[in-house]
C-alpha cells in the first residue's frame, strides 16, 4: 500500500469533453478507481476539470502514473510542476 | 503603463470606444487582484456584458464590481493579491486610466490598461508559488465564464512536451473557443533556446525597453559621477560617506566571500553610516542591509543596464566597466567617500530594445515554429501594486505602496493581451490566430544589438508590438483549430488527436502529413541541416481584411545570400474575408553550425504592410 509520501499530485489529461452526454466526474472516478489500490478515491482525487475541457488532478504513485498513461481514454499523465510568476 | 502606451503611440482615449470595449473581459490567471485598487474601479461601468457567465469566488472580504466581474481563487484563502503581481499584470491589461500615480515621484504619470474599458476576471493560482493543476482549473474556469483574451505571466522555465505543459493544454482549448492566450516567454535570456511557451496557439511575449529609463547616480568623493541602474527612492541625509568594501568589513569569511557581501560576512560596527561596495549582484544587497549598512553599490557581473530591483535601502547596481572605477578610486585614496542619489527616469533613445533577461528560441519542440511571437514593454513598468501590510515591494523594505515598478516578461505579456483585447473589440468576431496574426504583421522592426549573440528574431518574434496598427492589418494568416490538430498529427497518432480534438478528426497519412513549417503561421522558420544545400518552402494563406478591392505585391526584405522566391508575387482581392494563397521558397548552402540566417517578407498594397520574418538556422 502506498504512503502518501509516495504521492504526488498529478494531472490525468483526458483532451476535449465528449459531445455526447457525458458525466465527467463519474468517469473521473471509475477511471481513478481502476488504479489506486487500498486508498480511499476521496482522498486521492484533487480536482476535477469539465466545464471546458476533460482531466483531472489525482495524488498518485509513479505505477498508477504509468498505468493510467496505458489507457487508451488518456491522453497525457504528469506531475502537476510547480510554475513560477515571471 | 505611465510610458509604455504612449511610447508606442498608443495615446489615451485613441479610436477607443468605450461601449464596445465594455463588452470585452479579460482573464488573468496570476497572483489574484486587489479589488479596491483604484485602478479597478467601477465608476462608469454598467452592469456585466449578458453572455458573462463567471462569478466573483474571491473569497472572504472579497467584492467584486462592474469592472472587476469574476474572480476564482485556487490557493490561498481568497482572491486577493499576495504578491501584487496580478494586480500589476491585470491593471496593465485593463486597468482604469488612473491619473498622477507614481512610485515615490518616480515614473509619474497617468497607470492605465490597454482597454481602459474593459472588463476584467481574475483566477488566483500562486501564492507565489503556482502549481500546474491549478492552473489548469484556472483556465477550466475561465473559458467557460466567457473571458475574450486570457493572459498569464507564469511561465515552468523548462521546455515540457505541449500535451504535458499545463499552459499549452489550457490555451488549447481557449484556442477552442475564440479565446487568444497571452503568455510571458519567460526570463531565463539572452542564452538560447530558453523559451519556454512553444505551442503555436498561443502569443508569446518577449519583453523590451521603453524609452524612460530609471537610472541611479553614484558620485564620488573626486567629483566623478556614475550612471547604475537600480530603482533608489532613498534620499541620503547629507553630501558624502565613507565608501567600504565587503572585504574590509569581515572578520569571520575568506577574503572572497567577503568581497562579494555573502550573508553572515559583514560585521555591523564596521558598516554602520556607511556604503558597502559588494562584488556581486545578487546577495550584496540582502547582506549589507542586514549588517546596518547605510547603502550599497553592487557589482553587476551582468552588466545588464535594463534590469533593475528596487533595493530596501540607498543602492545601486554597476556594470564592470563603472564599478571598476570605483574600485581604482577606492585604492587611490584613504578615505574615500561617496554617495548614491535618488533615481531619476532619462529618455533612452536605443529603445526599444529587446532586454536581455528576456528568453530566446529556438522553439526545441517545434524548431520550425519562431518563439518568441512579439515584443511588448516588460522594462520598469509602473503599474497596480497590493498595499496589504503583508507585502512589501523588496523584502526587507516595509514600506507599501499602491502603484510599483516592475519587469521581467510578466510585464511584457499583458501589454500583448491589452493590445489583443483592443483587436477584439473592433473585431468581435476574429479568431485567436486572426487577432494573433494582425499582432504580429504589424510589429515594428527591431534589433538586438544590446545581445553579446545577437539572435534577432529568437529574440524579439516578429518585432514590437504596435497597438495602432494592430486592429487594421489588411491581411491575416488564419488558423483553426483543424489546421492546429493537423499540426498535432504531426507528433501524436490519431487515436490521442482524436481525444485532443473530442471529435473524429483524421490524421492525414504518408506524405500528406506536411511539416509543422506548413502551418499557416504569420512567420516563417525553418531548421537545415548545416554545410548542406537547402531549399525550403513554406505553404501560406491570407485573408483578406482591409479594403474588399485590393491588390497586395510581394516584397523581400533579405541582406543575405539566401535566395527567396514567391509565387505568386501579386495576390488580388475582389472581396473581403476572400483568402489568397501562395508559396515561399528560400534557398541557399552551407549555413554554419550555429548560425542564423534573417529576412522579411512584406505584402504591401499602398496602405498596408504586412511583415511577416523569414529565419533559416542551423542547430
Amino acid at each position: 500500500k502506498a504512503t502518501s509520501e509516495d504521492r504526488e499530485v498529478s494531472i490525468v489529461y483526458l483532451g476535449s469533453l465528449p459531445h455526447e452526454v457525458y458525466s465527467p466526474l463519474s468517469h473521473h472516478h471509475s477511471i481513478l478507481q481502476r488504479v489506486i489500490q487500498g486508498s480511499s478515491l476521496e482522498s486521492l482525487l484533487v480536482r476535477s476539470y469539465k466545464r471546458s475541457f476533460n482531466g483531472f488532478a489525482a495524488k498518485l504513485t509513479d505505477q498508477e502514473r504509468e498505468k493510467l498513461a496505458n489507457m487508451k481514454e488518456v491522453v497525457s499523465v504528469f506531475p502537476s510542476r510547480t510554475y513560477q510568476l515571471q | 503603463t505611465t510610458r509604455s502606451w504612449d511610447f508606442m503611440g498608443f495615446h489615451e482615449k485613441i479610436n477607443q470606444t468605450a461601449t464596445v470595449e465594455s463588452d470585452v473581459v479579460v482573464g488573468v490567471i496570476d497572483s489574484g487582484i486587489w479589488p479596491e485598487s483604484e485602478s479597478f474601479k467601477d465608476e462608469g461601468f454598467g452592469p456585466p456584458p449578458k453572455r458573462w457567465k463567471g462569478a466573483c469566488k474571491g473569497g472572504n472580504n472579497f467584492t467584486c464590481n462592474n469592472k472587476l466581474i469574476g474572480a476564482r481563487y485556487y490557493v490561498a484563502e481568497s482572491a486577493r493579491d499576495g504578491t501584487g503581481h496580478g494586480s500589476h499584470t491585470a491593471s496593465t491589461a485593463a486597468g482604469n486610466a488612473v491619473k498622477d500615480v507614481s512610485f515615490y515621484g518616480l515614473a509619474q504619470g497617468t497607470a492605465r490598461g490597454g482597454v481602459p474599458s474593459a472588463r476584467i476576471s481574475a483566477y488566483k493560482v500562486c501564492a507565489p508559488m503556482c502549481m500546474a493543476h491549478n492552473i489548469l482549473a484556472a483556465f477550466d474556469d475561465a473559458i467557460a465564464d466567457g473571458v475574450d483574451i486570457i493572459t498569464i505571466s507564469i511561465g515552468f522555465g523548462f521546455i515540457q512536451d505541449l500535451d504535458r505543459d499545463a499552459i499549452s493544454i489550457g490555451a488549447f482549448h481557449a484556442m477552442e473557443k475564440g479565446i487568444l492566450t497571452s503568455n510571458s516567454a519567460g526570463n531565463n535570456g539572452p542564452l538560447g533556446a530558453t523559451v519556454s511557451s512553444l505551442a503555436p496557439w498561443i502569443l508569446t511575449v518577449a519583453a523590451s525597453s521603453t524609452d524612460r529609463r530609471i537610472i541611479d547616480k553614484v558620485v564620488l568623493g573626486n567629483g566623478t559621477t556614475l550612471v547604475g541602474s537600480s530603482v533608489n527612492t532613498f534620499i541620503l541625509n547629507g553630501t558624502s560617506f565613507p565608501l567600504v568594501h565587503g572585504k574590509d568589513v569581515s572578520r569571520n569569511c575568506t577574503e572572497r566571500r567577503a568581497g562579494r557581501c555573502e550573508e553572515g560576512c559583514l560585521d555591523s560596527d564596521l558598516v554602520k553610516g556607511k556604503i558597502v561596495l559588494c562584488d556581486d549582484y545578487d546577495r550584496g544587497n540582502k547582506a549589507a542591509y542586514k549588517a546596518g549598512a547605510l547603502g550599497s553599490v553592487l557589482y553587476n557581473f551582468r552588466n545588464t543596464d535594463d534590469f533593475s530591483t528596487i533595493p530596501p535601502f540607498a543602492a545601486t547596481t554597476l556594470n564592470e566597466k563603472t564599478y571598476s572605477v570605483v574600485m581604482s578610486y577606492m585604492n587611490s585614496t584613504r578615505d574615500p567617500q561617496g554617495t548614491i542619489l535618488k533615481s531619476e527616469a532619462i529618455n533612452n533613445p536605443a529603445a526599444p530594445l529587446v532586454a536581455l533577461f528576456s528568453s530566446r528560441g529556438p522553439n526545441l519542440i517545434l524548431p520550425d515554429i519562431i518563439k518568441p511571437d512579439i515584443s511588448a514593454p516588460g522594462v520598469q513598468v509602473l503599474a497596480a501594486f497590493s498595499p496589504d501590510a503583508s507585502i512589501s515591494t523588496t523584502p526587507g523594505d516595509n514600506r507599501h505602496v499602491q502603484y510599483n515598478i516592475m519587469s521581467g516578461t510578466s510585464m511584457a505579456s499583458p501589454h500583448a493581451a491589452g493590445v489583443a483585447a483592443y483587436v477584439k473589440s473592433f473585431h468581435p468576431d476574429w479568431s485567436p490566430a486572426a487577432i494573433k496574426s494582425s499582432i504580429m504583421t504589424t510589429a515594428w522592426p527591431m534589433n538586438d544589438s544590446q545581445s553579446y549573440v545577437p539572435t534577432y528574431e529568437f529574440a524579439y518574434g516578429s518585432g514590437h508590438i504596435n497597438p495602432v496598427k494592430a486592429i487594421n492589418p489588411g491581411l491575416v494568416y488564419e488558423a483553426s483549430k483543424e489546421d492546429y490538430i493537423r499540426l498535432l498529427c504531426m507528433k501524436y497518432d490519431e487515436a490521442r488527436v482524436r481525444l485532443l480534438s473530442g471529435d473524429n478528426s483524421t490524421c492525414p497519412i504518408g506524405s500528406d502529413k506536411g511539416s509543422p513549417k506548413d502551418l499557416n503561421y504569420p512567420s516563417m522558420g525553418a531548421k537545415v541541416e548545416p554545410m548542406k544545400p537547402f531549399a525550403v518552402e513554406f505553404h501560406r494563406r491570407v485573408k483578406n481584411v482591409g479594403l474588399a478591392n485590393a491588390t497586395y505585391t510581394a516584397k523581400i526584405f533579405s541582406e543575405s545570400k539566401v535566395e527567396i522566391k514567391v509565387v505568386p508575387e501579386v495576390l488580388s482581392f475582389k472581396s473581403l474575408n476572400e483568402e489568397k494563397t501562395f508559396n515561399m521558397t528560400v534557398a541557399g548552402s552551407g549555413l554554419p553550425y550555429g548560425s542564423q540566417v534573417s529576412a522579411a517578407l512584406v505584402w504591401f498594397d499602398g496602405t498596408h504592410n504586412v511583415r511577416s520574418p523569414i529565419v533559416v538556422y542551423t542547430a
